[in-house]
Protein backbone atom coordinates (compact mmCIF):
# COMPACT_ATOMS: atom_id res chain seq x y z
CA UNK A 1 0.00 0.00 0.00
CA UNK A 2 1.17 3.96 0.03
CA UNK A 3 3.27 5.15 2.23
CA UNK A 4 0.19 7.96 2.61
CA UNK A 5 -3.45 8.35 2.36
CA UNK A 6 -2.28 11.75 0.20
CA UNK A 7 -4.00 11.61 -3.06
CA UNK A 8 -2.41 11.46 -6.27
CA UNK A 9 -2.47 14.62 -7.98
CA UNK A 10 -4.36 14.44 -11.84
CA UNK A 11 -2.03 15.44 -14.81
CA UNK A 12 -3.90 17.45 -16.69
CA UNK A 13 -3.03 15.74 -20.82
CA UNK A 14 -3.28 16.96 -23.72
CA UNK A 15 -5.20 15.82 -26.87
CA UNK A 16 -3.73 13.71 -29.31
CA UNK A 17 -3.89 16.81 -31.51
CA UNK A 18 -2.25 19.07 -29.40
CA UNK A 19 0.58 16.19 -28.95
CA UNK A 20 1.34 16.16 -32.26
CA UNK A 21 1.54 19.68 -32.14
CA UNK A 22 4.68 19.62 -29.55
CA UNK A 23 7.05 18.27 -32.18
CA UNK A 24 9.71 16.47 -30.15
CA UNK A 25 11.14 15.31 -33.49
CA UNK A 26 11.27 19.30 -34.67
CA UNK A 27 15.30 18.76 -35.91
CA UNK A 28 14.57 15.47 -37.29
CA UNK A 29 11.70 15.88 -39.32
CA UNK A 30 12.73 19.51 -40.51
CA UNK A 31 14.39 19.04 -44.31
CA UNK B 1 22.14 -11.10 -20.35
CA UNK B 2 20.30 -8.62 -17.84
CA UNK B 3 22.00 -5.20 -18.74
CA UNK B 4 22.96 -4.38 -14.83
CA UNK B 5 24.36 -6.10 -12.50
CA UNK B 6 23.19 -9.36 -11.20
CA UNK B 7 21.34 -8.62 -8.00
CA UNK B 8 18.47 -10.55 -6.08
CA UNK B 9 15.45 -10.21 -7.80
CA UNK B 10 13.37 -9.11 -4.46
CA UNK B 11 16.01 -6.22 -3.99
CA UNK B 12 13.87 -4.77 -7.33
CA UNK B 13 11.12 -2.54 -7.30
CA UNK B 14 10.12 -2.89 -10.42
CA UNK B 15 11.42 0.22 -12.05
CA UNK B 16 13.83 2.08 -14.32
CA UNK B 17 15.90 5.20 -13.73
CA UNK B 18 16.92 7.20 -16.80
CA UNK B 19 18.67 10.69 -17.11
CA UNK B 20 15.87 13.18 -18.88
CA UNK B 21 18.54 13.63 -21.25
CA UNK B 22 18.36 9.90 -22.34
CA UNK B 23 14.44 10.55 -23.10
CA UNK B 24 15.05 10.48 -27.17
CA UNK B 25 17.32 7.78 -26.45
CA UNK B 26 15.01 5.57 -24.87
CA UNK B 27 12.12 5.99 -27.06
CA UNK B 28 14.67 5.92 -30.63
CA UNK B 29 15.84 2.74 -29.51
CA UNK B 30 12.92 1.13 -28.22
CA UNK B 31 10.20 2.58 -30.40
CA UNK B 32 11.36 4.17 -33.70
CA UNK B 33 14.06 1.72 -34.76
CA UNK B 34 12.72 -1.25 -32.91
CA UNK B 35 12.07 -3.87 -35.87
CA UNK B 36 8.54 -6.26 -35.01
CA UNK B 37 10.76 -9.22 -37.40
CA UNK B 38 13.84 -8.83 -35.83
CA UNK B 39 14.60 -8.56 -32.24
CA UNK B 40 11.38 -7.90 -31.20
CA UNK B 41 10.50 -11.69 -31.96
CA UNK B 42 12.45 -13.37 -29.43
CA UNK B 43 10.65 -10.70 -26.77
CA UNK B 44 8.77 -11.49 -23.99
CA UNK B 45 4.83 -10.17 -25.65
CA UNK B 46 4.75 -6.52 -24.28
CA UNK B 47 8.17 -5.88 -23.50
CA UNK B 48 8.45 -2.46 -24.84
CA UNK B 49 5.05 -1.24 -23.16
CA UNK B 50 5.96 -2.79 -19.54
CA UNK B 51 9.31 -0.77 -20.21
CA UNK B 52 8.08 2.49 -20.67
CA UNK B 53 6.11 1.67 -17.98
CA UNK B 54 8.26 1.19 -15.79
CA UNK B 55 10.27 4.17 -16.66
CA UNK B 56 7.01 6.28 -15.84
CA UNK B 57 7.47 4.74 -12.40
CA UNK B 58 10.37 5.61 -11.64
CA UNK B 59 9.38 9.62 -13.22
CA UNK B 60 6.29 9.33 -10.96
CA UNK B 61 8.69 8.07 -7.42
CA UNK B 62 10.69 10.98 -7.32
CA UNK B 63 7.32 13.18 -7.93
CA UNK B 64 8.75 14.75 -10.98
CA UNK B 65 5.43 15.64 -12.92
CA UNK B 66 7.60 17.40 -15.77
CA UNK B 67 9.65 13.82 -16.77
CA UNK B 68 5.97 11.96 -16.00
CA UNK B 69 4.07 14.19 -18.97
CA UNK B 70 7.49 14.40 -21.18
CA UNK B 71 7.34 10.45 -21.35
CA UNK B 72 3.88 10.60 -22.06
CA UNK B 73 4.32 12.37 -25.08
CA UNK B 74 7.26 11.59 -26.59
CA UNK B 75 6.03 7.53 -26.22
CA UNK B 76 2.67 8.81 -27.39
CA UNK B 77 4.33 10.69 -30.45
CA UNK B 78 6.98 8.00 -30.97
CA UNK B 79 4.50 5.57 -31.80
CA UNK B 80 2.24 7.76 -34.10
CA UNK B 81 5.71 8.92 -35.73
CA UNK B 82 6.62 4.68 -36.69
CA UNK B 83 2.67 4.06 -37.29
CA UNK B 84 3.16 7.03 -40.04
CA UNK B 85 6.19 6.08 -41.53
CA UNK B 86 5.15 1.93 -41.72
CA UNK B 87 1.68 1.91 -41.20
CA UNK B 88 0.77 -0.24 -44.21
CA UNK B 89 2.78 -3.20 -42.26
CA UNK B 90 0.36 -5.26 -40.37
CA UNK B 91 3.76 -6.36 -38.48
CA UNK B 92 4.89 -3.26 -36.96
CA UNK B 93 0.66 -1.95 -36.70
CA UNK B 94 0.06 -4.91 -34.93
CA UNK B 95 2.99 -4.69 -32.96
CA UNK B 96 1.93 -1.14 -32.15
CA UNK B 97 -1.46 -2.00 -31.25
CA UNK B 98 -0.73 -4.81 -28.34
CA UNK B 99 1.68 -2.45 -26.81
CA UNK B 100 -0.30 0.24 -26.48
CA UNK B 101 -2.98 -1.42 -25.14
CA UNK B 102 -0.85 -2.69 -22.94
CA UNK B 103 0.98 -0.10 -21.71
CA UNK B 104 -3.36 1.37 -21.26
CA UNK B 105 -3.44 -1.60 -19.17
CA UNK B 106 -0.62 -1.12 -16.96
CA UNK B 107 -1.54 2.78 -16.41
CA UNK B 108 -5.45 1.22 -14.95
CA UNK B 109 -3.57 -1.85 -13.17
CA UNK B 110 -1.13 0.45 -11.24
CA UNK B 111 -3.46 3.26 -10.65
CA UNK B 112 -4.07 2.48 -7.15
CA UNK B 113 -8.15 2.83 -8.51
CA UNK B 114 -9.94 -0.43 -6.82
CA UNK B 115 -11.86 -1.50 -9.78
CA UNK B 116 -8.81 -2.26 -11.58
CA UNK B 117 -6.72 -4.05 -8.81
CA UNK B 118 -8.99 -6.83 -8.07
CA UNK B 119 -6.49 -9.32 -9.58
CA UNK B 120 -3.31 -7.73 -8.31
CA UNK B 121 -0.82 -9.84 -5.90
CA UNK B 122 0.60 -7.28 -2.99
CA UNK B 123 3.66 -6.77 -4.69
CA UNK B 124 2.03 -5.13 -7.55
CA UNK B 125 -0.54 -3.32 -5.08
CA UNK B 126 2.79 -2.23 -3.63
CA UNK B 127 3.99 -0.84 -7.64
CA UNK B 128 0.93 1.57 -8.02
CA UNK B 129 1.91 4.61 -8.93
CA UNK B 130 2.47 7.11 -5.63
CA UNK B 131 1.76 11.02 -7.06
CA UNK B 132 0.12 11.35 -10.09
CA UNK B 133 -3.04 10.59 -11.22
CA UNK B 134 -2.99 9.63 -15.11
CA UNK B 135 -6.73 8.86 -15.95
CA UNK B 136 -6.29 11.81 -18.54
CA UNK B 137 -3.16 10.68 -19.66
CA UNK B 138 -5.42 7.46 -20.20
CA UNK B 139 -7.83 8.60 -22.44
CA UNK B 140 -4.95 10.04 -25.03
CA UNK B 141 -3.84 6.23 -24.89
CA UNK B 142 -6.88 4.90 -25.60
CA UNK B 143 -8.09 7.59 -28.43
CA UNK B 144 -4.85 6.46 -29.83
CA UNK B 145 -5.78 2.76 -29.61
CA UNK B 146 -8.52 3.49 -31.38
CA UNK B 147 -6.76 5.07 -34.31
CA UNK B 148 -3.92 2.60 -34.49
CA UNK B 149 -6.78 -0.25 -34.80
CA UNK B 150 -8.20 1.24 -37.52
CA UNK B 151 -5.23 1.69 -39.18
CA UNK B 152 -4.50 -2.35 -39.04
CA UNK B 153 -7.82 -2.62 -40.14
CA UNK B 154 -7.37 -0.56 -43.65
CA UNK B 155 -3.92 -2.32 -43.70
CA UNK B 156 -5.36 -5.86 -43.62
CA UNK B 157 -8.36 -4.73 -45.50
CA UNK B 158 -5.47 -3.93 -48.14
CA UNK B 159 -4.20 -7.09 -48.27
CA UNK B 160 -7.80 -9.51 -48.00
CA UNK B 161 -9.15 -7.22 -50.67
CA UNK B 162 -7.63 -8.07 -53.64
CA UNK B 163 -8.46 -12.20 -52.44
CA UNK B 164 -11.53 -11.88 -52.06
CA UNK B 165 -13.67 -11.96 -55.07
CA UNK B 166 -11.63 -14.81 -56.78
CA UNK B 167 -11.16 -17.01 -53.62
CA UNK B 168 -15.43 -16.98 -52.61
CA UNK B 169 -16.82 -16.00 -55.93
CA UNK B 170 -14.61 -16.64 -58.73
CA UNK B 171 -12.56 -19.94 -58.05
CA UNK B 172 -13.89 -23.27 -57.81
CA UNK B 173 -12.93 -26.31 -55.64
CA UNK B 174 -16.32 -28.40 -55.75
CA UNK B 175 -15.81 -30.92 -58.68
CA UNK B 176 -18.59 -31.42 -61.38
CA UNK B 177 -20.56 -28.74 -59.85
CA UNK B 178 -20.65 -26.28 -62.41
CA UNK B 179 -18.52 -27.53 -65.25
CA UNK B 180 -21.20 -26.16 -67.35
CA UNK B 181 -21.31 -22.74 -67.70
CA UNK B 182 -24.67 -20.49 -67.80
CA UNK B 183 -26.01 -20.62 -71.58
CA UNK B 184 -25.23 -17.28 -73.18
CA UNK B 185 -22.32 -16.26 -70.50
CA UNK B 186 -18.82 -16.25 -71.42
CA UNK B 187 -16.51 -16.78 -68.47
CA UNK B 188 -15.73 -13.25 -67.08
CA UNK B 189 -11.67 -12.56 -67.76
CA UNK B 190 -9.82 -11.94 -64.91
CA UNK B 191 -6.70 -9.32 -64.30
CA UNK B 192 -5.20 -11.92 -62.19
CA UNK B 193 -3.29 -14.35 -64.29
CA UNK B 194 -4.34 -18.13 -63.75
CA UNK B 195 -1.12 -19.06 -61.72
CA UNK B 196 -1.75 -15.96 -59.18
CA UNK B 197 -5.32 -16.36 -59.14
CA UNK B 198 -6.20 -16.56 -55.29
CA UNK B 199 -8.20 -19.15 -54.14
CA UNK B 200 -10.47 -19.80 -50.80
CA UNK B 201 -7.12 -21.52 -49.29
CA UNK B 202 -5.37 -18.24 -49.75
CA UNK B 203 -7.80 -16.47 -47.73
CA UNK B 204 -7.28 -19.07 -45.30
CA UNK B 205 -3.69 -18.96 -44.96
CA UNK B 206 -3.56 -15.05 -44.79
CA UNK B 207 -6.31 -15.07 -41.60
CA UNK B 208 -4.27 -17.54 -40.26
CA UNK B 209 -0.88 -15.64 -40.84
CA UNK B 210 -2.86 -12.36 -39.67
CA UNK B 211 -4.10 -14.22 -36.41
CA UNK B 212 -0.29 -16.00 -35.63
CA UNK B 213 1.05 -12.25 -35.62
CA UNK B 214 -0.95 -10.92 -33.61
CA UNK B 215 -1.05 -14.35 -31.33
CA UNK B 216 2.73 -13.71 -31.08
CA UNK B 217 2.28 -10.03 -30.54
CA UNK B 218 0.77 -10.74 -27.23
CA UNK B 219 -2.62 -8.90 -28.54
CA UNK B 220 -5.45 -9.22 -26.14
CA UNK B 221 -7.53 -12.13 -27.24
CA UNK B 222 -10.76 -9.86 -26.82
CA UNK B 223 -9.19 -8.05 -29.25
CA UNK B 224 -8.21 -10.62 -31.75
CA UNK B 225 -11.89 -11.59 -31.65
CA UNK B 226 -12.77 -8.08 -32.83
CA UNK B 227 -10.47 -8.07 -35.70
CA UNK B 228 -11.33 -11.43 -36.56
CA UNK B 229 -15.19 -10.39 -36.81
CA UNK B 230 -14.23 -7.19 -39.35
CA UNK B 231 -12.11 -9.43 -41.12
CA UNK B 232 -15.09 -11.62 -41.93
CA UNK B 233 -17.64 -8.51 -42.55
CA UNK B 234 -15.14 -7.35 -44.99
CA UNK B 235 -15.04 -11.31 -47.01
CA UNK B 236 -18.87 -11.06 -46.48
CA UNK B 237 -19.27 -7.75 -47.68
CA UNK B 238 -17.18 -7.95 -50.80
CA UNK B 239 -18.31 -11.40 -52.03
CA UNK B 240 -22.34 -10.06 -51.47
CA UNK B 241 -21.65 -6.80 -53.60
CA UNK B 242 -20.28 -9.02 -56.63
CA UNK B 243 -22.47 -11.62 -56.44
CA UNK B 244 -25.12 -8.81 -56.60
CA UNK B 245 -23.54 -7.07 -59.78
CA UNK B 246 -22.63 -10.46 -61.28
CA UNK B 247 -24.88 -12.24 -63.80
CA UNK B 248 -22.60 -15.08 -63.57
CA UNK B 249 -22.42 -15.50 -59.85
CA UNK B 250 -25.78 -16.20 -59.61
CA UNK B 251 -26.34 -19.95 -60.37
CA UNK B 252 -27.25 -22.92 -58.71
CA UNK B 253 -23.91 -23.68 -58.17
CA UNK B 254 -22.30 -20.70 -57.40
CA UNK B 255 -24.78 -21.05 -54.07
CA UNK B 256 -23.59 -24.44 -53.50
CA UNK B 257 -19.74 -23.12 -54.06
CA UNK B 258 -20.45 -20.18 -51.62
CA UNK B 259 -21.69 -21.97 -48.74
CA UNK B 260 -18.83 -24.66 -48.94
CA UNK B 261 -16.70 -21.51 -49.04
CA UNK B 262 -18.70 -20.24 -46.24
CA UNK B 263 -18.25 -23.94 -44.30
CA UNK B 264 -14.57 -23.39 -44.61
CA UNK B 265 -14.34 -20.19 -43.01
CA UNK B 266 -16.17 -21.23 -39.78
CA UNK B 267 -14.52 -24.44 -39.66
CA UNK B 268 -11.12 -22.05 -39.65
CA UNK B 269 -13.06 -20.45 -36.33
CA UNK B 270 -13.99 -23.03 -34.42
CA UNK B 271 -10.03 -24.60 -35.23
CA UNK B 272 -8.62 -20.97 -33.99
CA UNK B 273 -11.55 -21.25 -31.16
CA UNK B 274 -13.34 -18.40 -32.39
CA UNK B 275 -16.83 -18.94 -32.46
CA UNK B 276 -18.00 -17.05 -30.46
CA UNK B 277 -16.76 -13.52 -31.47
CA UNK B 278 -19.62 -12.72 -33.88
CA UNK B 279 -17.35 -13.19 -37.12
CA UNK B 280 -19.61 -15.86 -38.57
CA UNK B 281 -23.05 -13.64 -37.76
CA UNK B 282 -21.87 -10.87 -40.27
CA UNK B 283 -21.60 -13.48 -42.99
CA UNK B 284 -25.21 -14.05 -42.40
CA UNK B 285 -26.47 -11.72 -45.67
CA UNK B 286 -23.66 -13.59 -48.15
CA UNK B 287 -25.27 -17.50 -46.75
CA UNK B 288 -28.63 -16.14 -47.50
CA UNK B 289 -27.65 -15.17 -50.59
CA UNK B 290 -26.43 -18.22 -51.76
CA UNK B 291 -29.59 -19.77 -50.07
CA UNK B 292 -31.55 -17.79 -51.79
CA UNK B 293 -29.95 -19.19 -55.20
CA UNK B 294 -30.44 -22.40 -54.25
CA UNK B 295 -33.78 -22.86 -53.28
CA UNK B 296 -37.13 -23.42 -55.52
CA UNK B 297 -38.41 -19.58 -57.03
CA UNK B 298 -41.86 -20.45 -58.22
CA UNK B 299 -45.03 -20.96 -56.00
CA UNK B 300 -46.32 -18.80 -53.16
CA UNK B 301 -45.19 -20.79 -50.30
CA UNK B 302 -41.82 -20.80 -52.36
CA UNK B 303 -41.91 -16.86 -51.97
CA UNK B 304 -43.29 -17.20 -48.62
CA UNK B 305 -40.38 -19.31 -47.38
CA UNK B 306 -38.04 -17.03 -49.22
CA UNK B 307 -39.19 -14.10 -47.36
CA UNK B 308 -38.69 -15.54 -43.89
CA UNK B 309 -35.52 -17.23 -45.06
CA UNK B 310 -33.43 -13.99 -45.67
CA UNK B 311 -34.51 -11.80 -43.03
CA UNK B 312 -30.75 -10.09 -43.09
CA UNK B 313 -30.96 -9.42 -47.33
CA UNK B 314 -32.75 -5.93 -48.17
CA UNK B 315 -36.18 -6.10 -50.36
CA UNK B 316 -33.54 -4.59 -53.33
CA UNK B 317 -30.91 -7.34 -52.49
CA UNK B 318 -33.57 -9.96 -52.38
CA UNK B 319 -35.20 -8.79 -55.52
CA UNK B 320 -31.54 -8.26 -57.73
CA UNK B 321 -30.16 -11.85 -56.95
CA UNK B 322 -34.10 -13.06 -58.41
CA UNK B 323 -33.31 -10.96 -61.17
CA UNK B 324 -30.02 -12.04 -61.96
CA UNK B 325 -30.51 -15.89 -61.15
CA UNK B 326 -28.93 -17.62 -64.52
CA UNK B 327 -30.57 -21.46 -64.55
CA UNK B 328 -27.45 -23.41 -65.81
CA UNK B 329 -29.42 -26.40 -67.44
CA UNK B 330 -32.81 -27.11 -68.99
CA UNK B 331 -34.24 -28.80 -65.77
CA UNK B 332 -34.17 -24.93 -64.41
CA UNK B 333 -36.00 -22.17 -65.00
CA UNK B 334 -35.54 -18.12 -65.08
CA UNK B 335 -37.47 -16.63 -61.72
CA UNK B 336 -39.78 -15.31 -63.43
CA UNK B 337 -41.71 -11.78 -63.32
CA UNK B 338 -44.72 -12.39 -61.28
CA UNK B 339 -43.00 -14.42 -58.66
CA UNK B 340 -40.64 -11.50 -57.98
CA UNK B 341 -43.30 -9.45 -58.02
CA UNK B 342 -44.91 -11.61 -55.29
CA UNK B 343 -41.93 -10.98 -52.94
CA UNK B 344 -41.90 -7.29 -53.46
CA UNK B 345 -45.40 -7.29 -52.48
CA UNK B 346 -44.73 -9.64 -49.58
CA UNK B 347 -41.94 -7.75 -48.30
CA UNK B 348 -43.30 -3.60 -48.86
CA UNK B 349 -44.07 -3.27 -45.01
CA UNK B 350 -40.55 -3.74 -44.20
CA UNK B 351 -38.93 -0.60 -42.68
CA UNK B 352 -35.22 -1.09 -44.29
CA UNK B 353 -33.26 1.03 -46.21
CA UNK B 354 -33.08 1.26 -50.34
CA UNK B 355 -29.30 0.46 -50.10
CA UNK B 356 -28.48 -2.22 -52.88
CA UNK B 357 -24.55 -2.93 -51.85
CA UNK B 358 -23.25 -3.34 -48.44
CA UNK B 359 -21.05 -0.35 -47.30
CA UNK B 360 -17.62 -2.36 -47.34
CA UNK B 361 -15.70 0.47 -45.40
CA UNK B 362 -17.79 0.23 -42.27
CA UNK B 363 -15.69 -0.55 -39.45
CA UNK B 364 -17.53 -1.70 -35.97
CA UNK B 365 -16.96 0.18 -33.11
CA UNK B 366 -13.64 -1.56 -31.45
CA UNK B 367 -13.56 -1.45 -27.20
CA UNK B 368 -10.30 -2.85 -25.36
CA UNK B 369 -10.81 -4.07 -22.29
CA UNK B 370 -9.29 -3.96 -19.38
CA UNK B 371 -7.09 -7.31 -19.23
CA UNK B 372 -4.56 -7.09 -16.20
CA UNK B 373 -1.24 -9.19 -16.76
CA UNK B 374 0.21 -11.23 -13.69
CA UNK B 375 3.78 -10.77 -14.48
CA UNK B 376 5.85 -9.05 -11.43
CA UNK B 377 7.71 -6.03 -12.65
CA UNK B 378 10.79 -7.00 -10.59
CA UNK B 379 11.72 -9.85 -12.57
CA UNK B 380 11.48 -7.88 -16.13
CA UNK B 381 15.15 -8.24 -17.12
CA UNK B 382 16.05 -5.92 -20.23
CA UNK B 383 17.67 -8.21 -23.41
CA UNK B 384 21.22 -6.26 -24.48
CA UNK B 385 19.52 -6.50 -28.41
CA UNK B 386 17.34 -3.42 -27.37
CA UNK B 387 20.23 -0.97 -26.72
CA UNK B 388 18.97 0.26 -23.10
CA UNK B 389 22.30 -0.11 -21.61
CA UNK B 390 21.65 3.44 -20.23
CA UNK B 391 18.72 2.51 -18.08
CA UNK B 392 19.22 1.07 -14.72
CA UNK B 393 16.58 -1.38 -12.74
CA UNK B 394 15.78 0.32 -9.52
Amino acid sequence: PRPSSRPRVLLKAPTLQEMEEMNIFEEEDSP
Amino acid sequence: RPVNIPRREKDFQGMLEYKKEDELKLVKNLILELKPRGVAVNLIPGLPAYILFMCLRHADYVNDDQRVRSLLTCTINSIKKILKKRGDDFETVSFWLSNTCRFLHCLKQYSGDDQFMKHNSTKQNDHCLSNFDLAEYRQVLSDLAIQIYQQLIKCMENILQPMIVSGMLEHETIQGVSGVKPTGLRKRTSSIADEGTYTLESILRQLSAFHSIMCQHGTDPELIKQVVKQQFYIIGAVTLNNLLLRKDMCSWSKGMQIRYNVSQLEEWLREKNLMNCGAKETLEPLIQAAQLLQVKKKTDEDAEAICSMCKALSTAQIVKVLNLYTPLNEFEERVSVTFIRTIQTRLRDRMESPQLLMDTKMIYPVTFPFNPSSLALETIQIPTSLNLNFLTRV
